[in-house]
């Protein structure tokens, strides 16, 4: 058994249990080496979100396996740093209170890694400190402009940059 | 290690030439529909040395280049510079400041450069190679891959990290 | 070539066309009968949002897609109606305008279907005549109740059911 | 032929028996992640002769009955009931209203009803068949499956709809 993926493994295993338990609000998850002597062992994943039984992976609602694939990430990224992460629309499914909980987790690890995060989402764009927009003008080309918070409107579910006067 | 700042030119929806740069902390990237915010996604992954085309959503080298629309000419050419802070020698490149481009021609040529030295593909391969984990880059609608991944599929990502 | 399918693919793609145009606000869109002799001929669909080049559809945006896959459904309902039509968050990639133009489209056709849509999304949410909350108590066991739009508030992004006072 | 109501007990977290009334037009299920709106679409799903467990996000009968959950006892059946106006006659039974109900037990047992008489489930299909069409019900997460199918199999969606 590799050692070092044991080591890995386990590191990651820890944050994992923790992340998601932060993301969720609460719940437990873990996860699971099928076969700690095996070196082609595959890795389960249990999720239980809080209030619920421990259930097929399957049954996750489209908003829970999101978060649960994020826990899992901030997990390998607190292992093993990469500088910088692009995540393109990783909270379409999120419900509001899910959004703010992401948007936490991912202002405390901004100290140690650059995030780019692609969204529709005013709560998830309240995590950046920098904001571009862009746009396609009438030949198919794309123009991004540095905005502000406040050229954002949330109207009807997804952001929408407006012109703000003065 | 850190970005600084990324120049497209000629990139899939990129007819204009755009600079993005990218202070610290968490930048976020908002507009509508297909207005080309995945396309910056794609050409991060792209400069960086991806081989994969459905990766970036698209069949043939071709498909990367601006094909034009309204009233303007396709473009012959796709070029993406992604310039990087390098101070603490995250990349295997003794140099503080790092860039890497890549270009693509509609013959389906591509060349790649090193703060302006033309180099191979595995050149930048290896450059890059502390950044090539499965989770630098996490594309639209793929979110969720790792659970749909069967359990045997998933322990790459831990090598990954390992 | 059975004649029956050759009337139905027609119909189908003659509203397909129109119906991405409306849900797009502009350009243009066919369905193509590979091989018209063959009874087994695959259906290619042609995607050319506003301003843009004719592309492979892989190159469509995730709200592109959404939206082209929706415009092919309208056809589909038009030509041949179901009495209702489950739609379980087909909005959650859109951007505001497009979602707008979306309910409108279901509004035209409510006449004649009836329409349950899940969504996070506020604006689709304006479309509905009738409005249910789902919540979840703390056995894991799911709540339904009859809301009012004013219960709902747009607060980063999805929509958050409130009560409100009197 | 319109829906009129759905009753369901049992039914994945459906704990509480519950009620939900169709008016025509429009209407709207919100709330937030995990608390039972696709559960919803599911349950209608179910109760029209589903059996794809794939559809339905699980893998055995089991999943389909409440498990418990906080301080609650796992329940023995699932029960869903749809209740249709048939005064147009789309379903080929001669009532003005129908009721559809199924159950299904741990042992892996279903029972199917129309209006409270014990059927067989190709009864129950027979009875839904003008609904059968695959665009009835879009799950989370497939509304561009039609665009990711090969064009052969597109065909299949018009030949629902011929
Ligand atoms: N080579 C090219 N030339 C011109 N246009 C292109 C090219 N490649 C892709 N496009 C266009 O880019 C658009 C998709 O852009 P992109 O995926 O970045 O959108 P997006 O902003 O992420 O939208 P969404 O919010 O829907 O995800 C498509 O309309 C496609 O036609
Ligand atoms: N048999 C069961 N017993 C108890 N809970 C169950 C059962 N089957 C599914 N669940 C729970 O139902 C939840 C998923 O519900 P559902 O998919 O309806 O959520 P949703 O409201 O659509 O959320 P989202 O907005 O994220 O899509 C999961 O947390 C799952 O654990
Ligand atoms: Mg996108
Ligand atoms: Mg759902």
């Amino acid at each position: 058994m590799n050692s070092r993926f044991a080591q890995t493994f386990s590191a990651v295993a820890e944050e994992f249990s923790q992340a998601f338990t932060r993301l969720f609000g609460g719940g437990t998850a873990q996860l699971i080496l099928n076969d700690p002597n095996s070196s082609e062992s595959g890795i389960d994943i249990i999720a239980q979100p809080p209030g619920k039984r421990r259930q097929p992976l399957s049954l996750l609602s489209g908003g829970e396996r999101s978060l649960t694939a994020v826990a899992l990430l901030v997990a390998l990224l607190k292992v093993n740093p990469t500088p910088f992460c692009v995540m393109d629309e990783v909270d379409a499914a999120l419900d509001e209170a899910n959004v703010v909980r992401l948007r936490e987790q991912l202002l405390e690890m901004s100290q140690h890694t650059q995030f780019v995060l692609v969204t529709h989402n005013r709560g998830t764009v309240e995590a950046a400190s920098t904001l571009y927009g862009v746009t396609m003008n009438p030949d198919g080309a794309s123009k991004i402009l540095s905005i502000r918070l406040d050229q954002l409107v949330d109207d009807g579910g997804a952001v929408r940059i407006v012109e703000t006067v003065g | 290690m850190y970005l600084k700042r990324l120049e497209i030119q000629g990139f899939k929806t990129f007819a204009n030439r755009t600079v993005i740069e990218f202070p610290l902390g968490v930048t976020a990237i908002v507009g509508p529909n297909g207005s080309g915010k995945s396309n910056v996604t794609d050409a991060i992954r792209w400069v960086l040395g991806e081989q994969s085309f459905s990766a970036l959503r698209c069949r043939r080298t071709e498909d990367l280049i601006y094909s034009g629309g309204g009233k303007r000419a396709a473009q012959g050419m796709a070029e993406v510079a992604l310039t990087i802070d390098n101070t603490d020698r995250t990349l295997p490149l003794d140099f503080n400041e790092v860039t890497i481009m890549r270009r693509s021609f509609r013959s389906g040529e591509n060349e790649y450069f090193l703060n302006k030295n033309k180099v191979r593909l595995r050149d930048i391969q290896e450059a890059t190679s502390p950044l090539a984990s499965s989770y630098t880059l996490i594309n639209q609608g793929l979110v969720d891959a790792a659970l749909t991944l069967r359990p045997e599929e998933r322990r790459s990502l831990f090598e990954d990290a390992a």
